[in-house]
């Protein structure tokens, strides 16, 4: 890991009083190395990595002989800096229904997130209605009804072609039902498929949802980048809830969807209960990246 | 060798690019690049097109040439297992849907007893595919349904077994101990019997696919692998570092949301998307 990686380097520069430009290259290498195997975009590495080339050379970070701990310390600073504060919540609106849509690629895990935030927000004291706006995958709305009917949470279903119709809907619903917000399920789709896209940007004009959150799996790779920046120019996110992080996969999708989309990561997935949904810690997330 | 670099730094750089972004790895790639850099060209020829060949030549030297067919010796049992979301149902259904146009008799075990409607989708796909279906109670145990499906497969003669099971992390080991237990049941009621164990990858996965991959194949073995959502912009590059470190090759490739949308692996359309 790049711990161990920075010690191997360091070591080598015992017992120098300058280091050289070789030296700070050395050192470079390592957290480029450590940065591309933890899936961190390539232009976001190449630019972190020139910028501390920029202050090492300017002798703010590698002033003197530095060991290995005061280079990770500073990476991981500087990580937990880019990937923002923690801001795990939803902003309510003051006309009801607070409406929030999920969006993302296939099985990023959309549904079973929209039924962790509605149980997150019932505990919060919200009154959440989930919608299935998934009408294409075999047995979606089926599987957005058992997820609520395990947590008691209303879901409104309806056998119809026209997702927007479906939301309007669910918003007459939720009011006569006394649900204080909506959330909208949707399928999972490829940021390059236009029809599907179009769908998206047709109900976000048609029920102008106040939040857009963008599922992401943490173990995406070189891709995230692209597909979040189409997801937001055509539909424009506020926010991303990264899932799976149960798992090993060190989530260097996270800084670079920080660093080129400028959203805020609500929420974490970490796990399949309804309970496993966590508050986004950036320190936290900045020493996983580094390994 | 003159050591004489003939390569542009640029177009280096560009190169790296291209590998670094199609999941490739940073090993692979800057052991690609770093060969380049030397490449002797004869005059007038053309560069990019040359180094694009060395590229292909290289990444196909990893993978090889060839597609790897799934076994073609029936009965045949094929375990579908993976990380959550990758696309393992679907492919059970799209399979299932190819073996029933080459008029194998198939039965698919709905061996997802843990997920939210997980039999219930399945269902829907063994109805599109043309084929017939063993499912059991929620919370079943799979294993307990792998044996009953087996005993089916003796009794009416199924040539084609397919087992869609539920998505699991590789870091689970609770998980991965049901996964060998359903391995174990598949010798016991089937003792002989060719079986293919297919990792579905989703392609749009980073490096975290290898140690996917080492897990699942310490854990239960690992045949092949099927490649999904390759209909994405991500290139599933990590298939080349999987293959290079665990010598498990792609076998099959997802293409879409259809039924029909599977097609066999090939090396040279695979490494020509790559380098575009
Ligand atoms: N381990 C783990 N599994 C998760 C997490 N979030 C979702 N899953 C699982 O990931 C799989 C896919 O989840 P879904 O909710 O169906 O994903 P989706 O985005 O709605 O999928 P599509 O609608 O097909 O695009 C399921 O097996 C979920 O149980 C998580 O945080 N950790
Ligand atoms: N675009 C595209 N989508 C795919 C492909 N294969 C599967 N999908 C989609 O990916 C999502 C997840 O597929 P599933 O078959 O439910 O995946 P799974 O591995 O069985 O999921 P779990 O059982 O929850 O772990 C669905 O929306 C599928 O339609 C593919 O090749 N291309
Ligand atoms: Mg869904
Ligand atoms: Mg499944």
């Amino acid at each position: 890991n790049l711990s161990n990686r920075l010690q191997d380097v360091t070591r080598k520069l015992l017992g120098q009083n300058k280091l050289s430009e070789k030296n700070i290259e050395d050192v470079l290498r390592e957290i480029r190395v450590a940065f591309l195997e933890a899936d961190v975009d390539y232009k976001v590495t190449k630019d972190f990595v020139d910028a501390i080339k920029v202050k090492a050379l300017g002798q703010e970070v590698l002033v003197s002989v530095t060991p290995a701990q005061l280079v990770m310390k500073y990476v991981a600073d500087e990580i937990t800096h880019l990937l923002g504060d923690n801001i795990s919540r939803i902003k309510f609106s003051d006309n009801a229904p607070t409406i929030i849509m999920m969006a993302g690629l296939q099985g990023t895990g959309k549904t079973t997130t929209t039924a962790k935030l509605a149980l997150h927000l019932t505990k919060e004291g919200h009154r959440p209605l989930m919608v299935g706006l998934d009408i294409y995958r075999p047995a979606a709305q089926e599987q957005l009804k058992v997820l609520g009917a395990s947590c008691n949470i209303p879901v409104y279903l309806e056998d119809s072609k026209n997702c927007l119709n479906i939301a309007k809907n669910s918003l007459k619903y939720a009011r006569e039902n006394n649900c204080d917000c909506v959330l909208l399920d949707t399928a999972g789709r490829l940021h390059i498929d236009e029809e599907m896209m179009n769908e998206l940007k047709e109900l976000k004009s048609g029920i102008s949802p106040h939040e857009i959150l963008l599922v992401v799996d943490s173990m995406t790779g070189q891709q995230a980048v692209a597909v979040a920046k189409e997801f937001n120019s055509l539909l424009g996110i506020d926010g991303v809830i990264l899932t799976k992080l149960d798992g090993d996969a060190r989530g260097g999708a996270a800084l670079s969807l920080r660093t080129v989309v400028q959203r805020p990561i609500k929420f974490v997935g970490v796990g399949e209960k309804l309970e496993d949904l966590d508050s986004f810690y950036p320190d936290r997330m900045a020493s996983r990246i580094i390994g | 060798i003159t050591g004489k670099e003939n390569v542009s730094e640029e177009l280096l750089s560009e190169l790296e690019e291209i590998l670094v972004r199609s999941d490739i790895g940073v090993h692979i790639s800057d052991r690609i690049i770093l060969d380049l850099k030397y490449t002797n060209f004869k005059p007038g020829e053309d560069r990019i097109l040359k180094i694009k060949e060395i590229i292909e030549k290289r990444i196909l030297g990893i993978i090889g040439e060839d597609n790897v067919p799934l076994s073609g010796s029936f009965p045949l049992v094929i375990l579908m297992i993976g990380v959550n979301g990758s696309g393992k149902t679907s492919t059970v259904g799209k399979l299932a849907f190819k073996y029933h146009k080459e008029n194998k008799k198939v039965l698919v075990a709905a061996c997802d007893t843990f997920r939210a409607a997980a039999v219930e989708q399945l269902e829907i796909w063994k109805t599109r595919a043309g084929v017939d279906i063993i499912k059991g109670k929620e919370g079943t145990d799979p294993a307990a349904l792998v044996y009953d499906a087996g005993k089916l497969v003796s009794e009416k003669g199924y040539q084609v077994l397919i087992i869609d099971t539920a998505g699991r992390l590789h870091n689970k080991s609770n998980l991965m101990e049901e996964l060998k237990k359903i391995k174990r049941t598949v010798g016991k009621v089937l003792p002989g019997i060719s079986l293919e164990i297919l990792l579905v990858m989703d392609a749009t996965c980073g490096q975290n696919g290898i140690q996917q991959a080492k897990l699942f194949k310490e854990a239960i073995g690992v045949t092949g692998i099927v490649l999904t959502k390759l209909d994405g912009t991500s290139k599933g590059g990590i298939a080349v570092s999987i293959k290079e470190s665990l010598g498990v090759p792609v076998k099959l490739i997802g293409l879409g949301e259809g039924v029909e949308d599977l097609e066999d692996f090939s090396p040279g359309d695979f490494v020509r998307a790559l380098l575009e």
